[in-house]
């Protein structure tokens, strides 16, 4: 089974 | 006050389009040197960047920085009350509780004003980096799109497999499975037509259909469409203006 990730992961807040 | 005027209304027309069906309020960042926009999809998977530079404007002002905050499906039907062909200017003064988009039809001496009000809008600001790729690709953007509506058919994933010669789409669903296999090749007569692969490392991803599918909505932006895959970051699929750019990124599915 494959998991769709938060895109807000892989990028900082600015 | 900002006046940003575009030569033709359909320009700012397929950019809202290219990405309404997927986020809704958005904040236009408009300063000197052109409008940015960042939007993230309600499911918080797919990130949408919007560039444009002054270069893609007939004429563009923008004395201080300000934000429009908009809800794109009320844009979309003001930008449906113009006609392609007609210039469309962008109006807001430094403090603005709605924009003014005005509509000139040169031929006909026709002029049509309509006012969006706007909205102040919560959202946070990524920090977009350049990332690690392992390959990119280019390709036209018609073909990237009729393959992923087609493959979209049969399964909500689809697998994007690239090695050193071969760029391979593959759906597997309950009904029955499809692959579309393509070769990098360059076409002199019609440049846009080409198959450019540049890669790294080979790669085998599995990407949500609906996601691309709401990506493939920006082809009417740019003949191509650039494609940069990596196996830990998101892949940033990008349709280029002719001074900026609308990109999306999207994570692909990993192993729980």
């Amino acid at each position: 089974m494959k998991a769709q990730p938060v895109i807000s992961k892989f990028f900082k807040n600015v | 006050m900002l006046e940003a005027k575009f030569q033709e209304a359909s320009l700012f027309k397929r950019i809202i389009d290219g990405f309404k069906d997927c986020v809704q309020l958005v904040n236009f960042q408009c300063k000197e040197d052109g409008i940015i926009a960042q939007a993230v999809d309600d499911s918080r998977v797919l990130l949408v960047s919007l560039e444009i530079g002054v270069e893609a404007f007939q004429d563009y002002r923008c004395d201080h920085p300000v934000t429009l905050g908009m809800d794109l499906s009320s844009l979309s039907k003001i930008l449906r009350c113009g006609n392609n062909t007609d210039t469309l200017t962008l109006i807001a003064d430094d403090t603005p509780d709605a924009i003014i988009l005005l509509f000139e039809d040169t031929k006909k001496d026709r002029i049509s004003e309509y006012s969006l009000k706007l909205m102040d809008i919560d959202a946070d600001f990524l920090k977009i980096e350049d990332l690690q790729y392992d390959t990119t690709l280019m390709m036209p953007s018609a073909e990237f799109s009729k393959t992923v509506r087609d493959l979209s058919q049969l399964s909500d994933s689809l697998n994007i497999l690239v090695t050193k010669e071969t760029i391979k789409f593959v759906a597997t669903g309950d009904v029955g499975s499809g692959s579309v296999i393509l070769k990098p090749f360059i076409n002199m007569e019609n440049p846009d037509e080409s198959i450019k692969l540049d890669m790294d490392q080979p790669v085998d991803l599995t990407f949500g259909s609906k996601y691309l599918q709401d990506i493939v909505k920006g082809s009417a932006l740019s003949n191509k469409i650039g494609i940069r895959l990596s196996s830990e970051a998101p892949a940033l699929f990008q349709f280029d203006l002719s001074s900026g750019f609308l990109q999306f990124f999207l994570a692909p599915k990993f192993d729980d």
